[in-house]
């Protein structure tokens, strides 16, 4: 799992 | 993923896809903001740089390359296909889009989430985003009427990311990490800018009348 700093959204 | 945020990224792709049926149907841009797509592709450079690093979903990287590719390919229909390229008002887009390019690279090195080149710019590509409509709302007053299909362009441009938005508040409530304040806020400008957009939106719905921008 990405922590937030990873943008899942586009 | 959740309901909000598809019906978002459907929306964007539905304006993407309405954009180049109306350019291919007709063969004419008119109406069309040239600076507005010319930003939405540094919007979509600047904020995919992981696009070949990292892969989050198929979903994701399969949309990614859709919006680059779109983006990109709409800015040279409208530069350099012959047909096309005739029917661009150029006299009417003349918002000087450099300085909302350099005001949003300025402010992504203010406020980033980390003080990275991929941070800046994404941020870069958030403010950018939220302000890339502002040549093509600008065209759209200059116009007078606006045809059907730019109208809808424009309203689903817009309708996306209210979406997003929803998503957002979703994502408050469900989940203990949320930081994605640089992304909402901006996003609330972003649909701010629609509002009077939308209004005369809905009233030309309402009346069944062509819509018609106040100069």
């Amino acid at each position: 799992y990405f922590d937030y700093d990873y943008h899942d959204e586009l | 993923m959740n309901i909000f945020r598809l019906a978002g990224d459907m929306t964007h792709l539905m304006s993407i896809l309405v954009l180049l049926l109306k350019i291919y149907a007709t063969k004419s841009c008119s109406g069309i903001s040239l600076k507005t797509q010319e930003l939405y592709a540094v919007v979509f450079l600047a904020r995919y740089l992981d696009l070949l690093t990292d892969f989050f979903s198929l979903y994701n990287t399969v949309m990614k390359v859709v919006f680059i590719v779109s983006s990109l390919a709409i800015v040279w229909c409208m530069r350099y296909h012959r047909a096309v390229r005739r029917t661009y008002d150029r006299e009417l887009d003349t918002f000087r889009h450099y300085f909302l390019i350099l005001g949003s690279f300025v402010l992504a090195l203010i406020f980033h989430e980390k003080f990275t080149v991929r941070e800046i710019f994404w941020a870069f590509s958030i403010y950018l985003e939220a302000v890339a409509i502002l040549p093509q709302l600008v065209l759209l007053q200059r116009s007078g009427n606006v045809d059907n299909l730019t109208g809808q362009y424009v309203f689903f441009l817009g309708a996306y990311r209210g979406f997003y938005i929803l998503n957002w508040i979703y994502r408050y409530f469900t989940e203990a990490h949320f930081g994605r304040w640089i992304a909402s806020i901006s996003g609330l400008v972003q649909t701010a800018l629609y509002a009077d957009f939308f209004y005369y939106y809905f009233l030309s719905w309402k009346n069944n009348a062509k819509l018609k921008l106040p100069a």
